[in-house]
């Protein structure tokens, strides 16, 4: 574990809780894509499968079940609690999440370590986590309106993004077999979403119309 | 023990 790493964590781990805080407390889900928030919560489920099979640490075990609880929870929040629901951009958030499953589920069978359930699965999560955003990225276009708490979330996720890339040129010159093809390219690719988003964000930012 | 490096992460 190295700091880069720790602070990855943390920053994905700080990025949740405030889609959560936002949703529990002020109840609305405004700006929100459900989307993305299921497609996270497939990530977690396919990735988060050896949490039966394979222990690492309790630190690895807390954080896999806080990050299948709290996604699952925001889901469960915008599907079925009455007031949040209501809040939903339901008629914007269009985006077809399976125009992005399948194509991840494709690759995943198609190019992987090992060629076990497991393990497919476990691809397929690194695949649709590098595209999951995408739903929200859009509905953020299209209502052009971002809250505060909506935008902190998305500059948080893009702040997880980076430094799990410096986590890894860290991992790769201080461990001698630490070689992922597979996890840096579809983190690479993630990070580039990210990486348009903010540029667009801070175009309008600099552009004088700020941020709604 | 390359399976453990790379499931050590989140």
């Amino acid at each position: 574990m190295n700091i880069f790493r720790l602070a990855g964590d943390m920053t994905h781990l700080a990025s949740v809780l405030v889609l959560l805080l936002k949703i529990h407390t002020i109840k609305s889900c405004a700006g929100v894509s459900l989307r993305t928030q299921e497609l996270y919560a497939i990530v977690f489920a396919t990735r988060y499968l050896d949490i039966f099979t394979s222990f690492v640490s309790v630190y690895n075990t807390f954080m896999k079940l806080v990050f299948l609880g709290s996604s699952f929870s925001i889901v469960w929040y915008m599907r079925y609690h009455k007031a949040v629901h209501r809040t939903y951009d339901r008629e914007q958030d269009t985006f077809r999440h399976w125009f992005l499953v399948l194509p991840c589920l494709v690759l995943a069978l198609l190019i992987h370590e090992k060629f076990t359930f497991l393990e497919v699965l476990w691809t397929f999560s690194l695949y649709l986590e590098a595209v999951a955003i995408l739903p929200q990225l859009v509905l953020l276009q299209r209502t052009r309106n971002i809250d505060n708490l909506t935008g902190q979330y998305i500059f948080l996720l893009g702040g997880y993004r980076g430094l799990y890339i410096l986590n890894w040129i860290y991992r790769y010159f201080t461990e001698p077999h630490f070689v992922h093809w597979i996890t840096w390219i579809a983190g690479l690719v993630q990070t580039l979403l990210y990486a348009d988003f903010f540029y667009y964000y801070f175009l309008r930012f600099i552009g004088g119309r700020g941020v709604e | 023990e390359q399976d453990l490096e790379s499931k050590d992460e989140l």
